[in-house]
């Protein structure tokens, strides 16, 4: 159960910094 | 997330930087310096040598220079948010830069490091720097993770 919830919390994470990843970047006024 | 973990964890995430000035302790992070080189290495056409050039180095137990330069690195971080990213965070708390200068308060620094940390995730090399988060012990990660998606919550596009 803990291997589960690890890698419940590891697709968590990957799932939220690779959405972060794909955000449109930032870019400068002008 | 509390405010302790908030602190260690964020001080974990400063240390896969690599700047010459000493920060692994909340004492060395205290006069702001390592912060703003931290900043130097994240946008640099911002954060430039001639920001950098009005923060004050071996400040030493001076906590008034010390709130000088924290103060400074605030203002450029909100400056760097609204100016360059586009973004204001309303309805947060700021860091009490008093507090981390004249009593190392860890809870304050632990908010002037999030604010850091939107920064990194935000700029244009945010692709390294978030690799570099998802290469961290998981624990970390988890409050990382919550430390962005609270400053995502405070933002106004």
């Amino acid at each position: 159960d803990s291997k589960a919830a690890a890698s419940g919390s590891e697709g968590v994470l990957a799932n939220f910094f690779n959405s972060l990843l794909s955000k449109k970047p930032a870019t400068s006024p002008g | 997330m509390s405010s302790v973990e908030l602190c260690e964890s964020l001080m974990i995430w400063l240390q896969t930087f690599e700047i010459r000035c000493k920060h692994e302790t909340v004492n060395e992070l205290t006069d702001g310096v390592a912060i703003c080189e931290v900043l130097c290495q994240i946008a640099p056409s911002f954060f430039d040598a001639n920001w950098f050039g009005r923060i004050k180095q071996g400040v030493g137990d001076n906590w008034r220079l010390k709130v000088s330069n924290l103060k400074k690195v605030l203002k450029g971080i909100l400056d760097y948010q609204n100016d360059i990213l586009g973004q204001q965070i309303y309805d947060y708390r700021m860091p009490d830069v008093n507090a981390i200068g004249e009593r190392e308060d860890p809870e304050e620094l632990g908010r002037l490091l999030q604010l850091t940390l939107g920064c990194a995730v935000n700029c244009d090399h945010k692709e390294k720097y978030i690799n570099i988060i998802m290469g961290m012990e998981e624990a970390v990660q988890v409050v990382v993770m919550n430390a962005i998606q609270e400053l995502m919550t405070k933002e106004k596009p």
